[in-house]
């Protein structure tokens, strides 16, 4: 379940006839381009890539480690220490109507993720509803309202509103009152330069108190991934990260890069466009896509 | 003295550095440094000459002429030839999933309209939850019509209803949407190549994530090999970007980007400036 970049890159390294330093350089250079091509920030990858070297030139062998193996070892535990924490299961707490907030850049997948997650909880035996918090962008509200149909999902919404927060609060009053377990408000995309947004996201968080911020991060975001996460991180206290469209050819990097930057860990993955779509993170496997 | 071949390998891991940094894909930025390589190794330079400074005017060079290839498309150009022959412009608008094609054919159909020509749209996304409603909202912003069916109608039959429309009522230009799609699915890939087929646009647009790092150089070059990319267009610039990925783009398909998203209202349609993106991957 290791990754085909970092087997293969061992394998070289062991087809040599020294695991001498310049091949163990090489190896190094190896893993660093995997990491880069799967988007993990140039500056995590040099810190890992120094760590993997310092312990590979001065660790001695563990007894009954061949080089091979010792080597993957290396490369793999530190290639976890850049996942953080191990899984993370949000945890919904019992009599009380739990709020669930959704964030994240424009087209990253929040609308699409609300619905995964109300499906999820849903199947878990909780009563869930969903909230269109998004005042921006046109056909939001149908695009839930379709969405909250096809899984028997309650969606409150309201088109004419311009006010997110009195909307959020609205939604959430209703869904209260009538003893939901489960409340997922989906807002508006917004990256980190546009300061009004950002400033509504904080007030809407402060006003409606979730009980978890969970920040959607498109797999295929670049190197300003952890740039955005660190400003997302600042207005609202990122709670978890759902990363979405990894059924793709991305490997996620930049949202590892989130993950590290912010703390926060890694809760949900999306994995196709459906309903059904959503895998709860498992760090093993995610590594694993990472370096293959 | 001479450039050797380890100064610059040290030189360019680098720049190669910089340049995944500002989001251009790894093995772009790969063969870039490559190319120069084979440019300047052995090259004889002043005894004051800055090796540093010299790959780095090299690689800016290298840079603009990726971002001016030799493919030009001029919209308005098209859209004047076909309307003198009677015919309406047909664009088709794809890419990965939430990219920005929706917004990017509302934002084209107001600036085709300023300049006096008559745009119909077709809502050939017939997947997605809200895809139609979304479009018909900002068509009606923009004041021009959607040619629609229902959900789960084929989008093929939807972009053919909308040419023959436009046909019928000599309307100067079509813009089509289309699904967003992961370039990994066949059948998606392959019903992306029906709707072309069927419809034979003049120009077939990808439309691409700003903030997107290696999945820019993977989509561009899918999508390409598929259905043959005329041009691109790149949103989200707005978002604080490197621009990288621009490079990507075009080194790939080898056409220009004609235009970029500057933000989600219906003017934040630039044109694409290729000295301002090489200026800022290289800052
Ligand atoms: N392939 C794939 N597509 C996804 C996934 N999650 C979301 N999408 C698609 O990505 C696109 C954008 O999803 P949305 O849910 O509209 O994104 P959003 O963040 O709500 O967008 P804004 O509200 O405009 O910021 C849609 O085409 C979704 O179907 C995923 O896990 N895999
Ligand atoms: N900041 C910014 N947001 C943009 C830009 N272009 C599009 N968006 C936003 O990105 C989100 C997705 O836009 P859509 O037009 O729905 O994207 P799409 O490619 O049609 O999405 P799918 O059809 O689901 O694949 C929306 O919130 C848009 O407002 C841009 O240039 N800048
Ligand atoms: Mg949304
Ligand atoms: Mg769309």
């Amino acid at each position: 379940k290791l990754g085909y970049a970092l087997s293969n890159a061992v394998g070289k390294l062991l087809g040599r006839p020294l695991a001498d330093e310049r091949a163990i350089k090489e190896f190094i250079r190896d893993i660093q381009r995997a990491l880069l091509q799967a988007d993990v920030k140039v500056e995590q990858v040099l810190e890992v890539s120094k760590r993997i070297e310092k312990r590979a030139f001065s660790e001695k062998l563990p007894p009954g480690f061949s080089r091979r193996e010792h080597l993957i070892k290396i490369a793999y535990e530190e290639l976890t220490q850049l996942m953080g924490k191990k899984s993370y299961r949000l945890r919904i707490k019992p009599n009380k109507t739990n709020v669930i907030m959704l964030v994240g850049i424009q087209g990253s997948g929040k609308t699409t993720s609300a619905a995964k997650l109300a499906r999820y909880f849903q199947k878990k035996g909780y009563k869930v509803g969903l909230v269109c918090a998004d005042t921006y962008r046109l056909g939001a509200y149908e695009q839930l309202l379709q969405l909250g149909k096809q899984i028997g999902v309650n969606v409150y919404g309201d088109p004419s509103a311009k006010d997110p927060v009195d909307l959020a609060l609205k939604g959430i009053e209703k869904f209260r009152k009538e003893g939901y377990d489960v409340v997922i408000v989906d807002t508006a995309g917004r990256h980190k330069d546009e300061e009004s947004l950002m400033r509504e996201m904080k007030e809407l968080a402060s006003k409606i108190k979730p009980d978890e911020v969970i920040l959607v991060i498109d797999a295929t975001i670049g190197q300003q991934a952890e740039k955005q996460a660190k400003a997302f991180h600042e207005s609202t206290p990122i709670g978890s990260i759902f990363v979405t469209k990894l059924d793709g050819s991305a490997k996620g990097g930049g949202a590892l890069s989130a993950a590290a930057a912010t703390g926060a860990p890694i809760s949900f993955i999306g994995v196709g466009e459906k309903v059904d779509d959503i895998e709860e993170f498992d760090p093993p496997s995610f590594i694993g896509r990472l370096m293959g | 003295k001479t450039l050797s071949e380890e100064s610059l390998d040290e030189i360019l891991w680098d720049f190669k550095l910089a340049l995944v940094s500002a989001d251009v894909a790894l093995p772009v930025a790969e063969e870039l440094a490559e190319k120069i390589k084979e440019t300047l190794v052995g090259k004889k330079i002043g005894i004051l000459e800055n090796p540093r400074k010299l790959v780095l005017d090299v690689l800016r060079n290298t840079l603009l002429k990726i971002l001016n290839p030799p493919s030009k498309v001029d919209i308005f150009e098209m859209l004047e030839k076909n309307r003198k022959m009677g015919k309406p412009t047909v664009m088709l608008f794809v890419g990965f999933n939430g990219t920005g094609k929706t917004t990017t054919i509302a934002k084209l159909a107001n600036l085709l309209k300023k300049h006096g020509y008559s745009v119909v749209l077709a809502a050939a996304d017939t997947f997605r939850a809200g895809s139609i409603e979304q479009l018909e909202k900002l068509a009606k912003r923009v004041g021009v019509r959607v040619i629609k069916h229902q959900y789960g109608a084929d989008p093929a039959a939807v972009a053919y209803d909308a040419v023959m429309h436009a046909k019928a009522k000599g309307i100067d230009a079509v813009l089509i949407d289309t699904a967003g799609r992961v370039q990994t699915d066949k059948n998606l890939m392959d019903e992306m190549k029906k709707i072309a087929r069927v419809v034979e646009p003049d120009l077939t647009i990808f439309v691409g994530d700003a903030l997107a790092g290696n999945d820019a150089f993977e989509q561009a070059q899918k999508f390409h090999e598929a259905v043959g990319i005329d041009c691109s267009i790149l949103t989200k610039v707005d978002a604080d970007v490197k621009g990288g990925s621009s490079i990507s783009i075009v080194h790939v398909t080898g056409k220009p980007i004609i235009f970029i998203g500057t933000g989600t209202s219906l003017d934040d349609l630039k044109e694409f400036d290729p000295e301002w993106f090489v200026n800022n991957i290289l800052s």
